[in-house]
Formats: structure tokens, C-alpha cells, sequence
């Protein structure tokens, strides 16, 4: 038996709209820890990790570790018909569901929906990602990082992401002419100016800005992006969610062979 | 001209 109860219900239907743009089909596994999801892009280059505690959920209750495999576009159907207030419930009784219900109950719980999507079995093809120790690491405001983000790719379809100690520089060069955006630490008390740079090694590395703006359509999940990074790896960018989880992109760098 | 690299260069699939 495998039941989640969501009360901001919103919070899934962000999420969906956040990787519904990258990754097609996904693996939801269930486990008496919660809620663990990881997709790359068809490309491979990109990379999603979805992390949901259960004590963030209003109910929780997954009696063994389930694998529900879900068609993004045909969840995102299924989740138009959410209230942006309604509590989200997932629920399924079999040990191999063939499919997931789901149940939408507004405040007043005087509407209740109940739909049920058809599961999907797909193979589990998953990265081993090692916790690793970023040697410069950014927060900031996702509007803001959004907003550079999408400013320079009027510009060029890469940016190179250069940091130092009390700053973070993003450069563009294209066939109109080049550009950068410097960016500074800056400890002010207004969560759109906040800049905190974490610098134990300057690194210059360079990546494709759609991924970048694919990945922000998550900035409504959080008012603060991080963006870690280290030499020759990967960049992380994550969307902490308050009290549940993270949303986490990994975006492999463009490297000069 | 710098070339798009690939996740499974820098990850092992496990």
C-alpha cells in the first residue's frame, strides 16, 4: 500500500511544470523514506533529481519500495485539474501498480476529484552522482539568475561562468558582439539583491544557456537558487522546497577538446 | 570552438 498526501498540492503541479520541458518519461520510486526521482534529457547532457521527504507530506505511508513510472505529459493532463489550493493525494493499493490514482480535495472539501493514470514500465537507467564538494558555490535569487540567464541568451547560446572571490562574472560572446554580467557579494537584507559567494577555488567553466533557462522554470518552487560548481565537472543547480525536498539540475559543461 | 560534453562522462550509470 503506497499512499501520499500532499497539502499544497501546488508544490507537485510546480514541479511537474518545472521538468515537463526536459525529461519525458520518469521513474517516481517510493520508499519509506519518501519520494526519489532522477531523468536525464534525451541528449544526456542534462540531468533532474527530485528529492521529497515524507514528514514533508500531511500522510505518508509506502508498506515496500514501489516504482511508478509516469508519462510527464500525461501527468501534467491529469494535474490541470488540481486547484492551485487543493491537497494532492497519490495512492495505490497493488505491490505492482498498473496504474496510479490520484485525488484532488479542495479546502472546504466540498470537490473532490478523483482521476487514475495509466504506469508505464520503463527502464531504470539511473546515474550514480557522488556527493561531491562543489569548490565555488552561488546562492541567489532564482528570479535574478533567471533573469541573466535569459538576458544573455539574446546574445549567445553559451555562457561562460567565471567566479572569484567576491564575485561571479557571466559572459557572452556572439556573432552581434559580447557581452558580461558581474555580479558581486553582497549581504543585503533583500532577498532579490542577497548574493552569497562561497569561492574555496575560482572556476571557469562554460554551458549551453536553454538548459540553464529549461531549468529556471523552477523559480517558482524557490525564491533562492545555488548554483554549485567545480573544474572540469558538472554544474548542480538547486530549488531548495521549504520543509519537503529538492529540486536539483546537473548540466554537463562545454569543454574545448 | 568548446563541444558539449556529456553526463555520462563525468558519472558512472549504476
Amino acid at each position: 500500500m503506497f499512499e501520499a498526501k500532499l497539502q499544497q498540492g501546488v508544490i507537485f503541479k510546480k514541479i511537474v511544470d518545472a521538468i515537463k520541458d526536459l525529461v519525458k518519461s520518469v521513474n517516481i520510486d517510493a520508499s519509506t523514506s519518501g519520494l526519489s526521482m532522477q531523468a536525464m534529457d534525451s541528449a544526456h547532457v542534462a540531468l533532474v533529481s527530485l528529492k521529497l521527504n515524507e514528514n514533508g507530506f500531511k500522510d505518508y505511508r509506502c508498506d515496500r519500495p514501489i516504482t511508478l513510472g509516469l508519462s510527464i505529459e500525461n501527468l501534467s493532463k491529469i494535474l490541470k485539474c488540481a486547484g492551485n489550493d487543493d491537497t494532492i493525494t497519490l495512492q495505490t493499493d497493488e505491490e505492482e501498480p498498473s496504474s496510479l490514482k490520484f485525488f484532488f480535495e479542495n479546502q472546504q472539501a466540498s470537490k473532490i476529484s478523483e482521476f487514475s493514470l495509466n504506469l508505464m514500465s520503463l527502464d531504470s537507467e539511473s546515474l550514480g552522482i557522488p556527493d561531491t564538494d562543489y569548490s565555488s558555490v552561488i546562492q541567489m535569487s532564482s528570479a535574478e539568475f533567471s533573469r541573466i540567464c535569459k538576458e544573455l541568451s539574446s546574445i549567445s547560446e553559451t555562457v561562460e561562468i567565471e567566479t572569484s572571490k567576491e564575485s561571479v562574472k557571466f559572459s557572452v560572446q556572439g556573432d552581434i558582439g559580447a557581452g558580461s554580467i558581474t555580479v558581486k557579494n553582497n549581504q543585503s537584507d533583500k532577498d532579490v539583491d542577497r548574493v552569497d559567494l562561497q569561492i574555496d577555488q575560482p572556476v571557469k567553466l562554460t554551458f549551453a544557456l536553454r538548459y540553464l533557462n529549461m531549468f529556471n522554470k523552477a523559480v517558482s518552487l524557490s525564491s533562492t537558487v545555488s548554483l554549485n560548481m567545480s573544474e572540469e565537472n558538472p554544474l548542480m543547480v538547486e530549488y531548495k522546497i521549504d520543509d519537503l525536498g529538492s529540486l536539483r539540475f546537473y548540466l554537463a559543461p562545454k569543454i574545448s577538446d | 570552438q568548446k563541444q558539449q560534453k556529456r553526463l555520462n562522462t563525468f558519472y558512472e550509470f549504476s
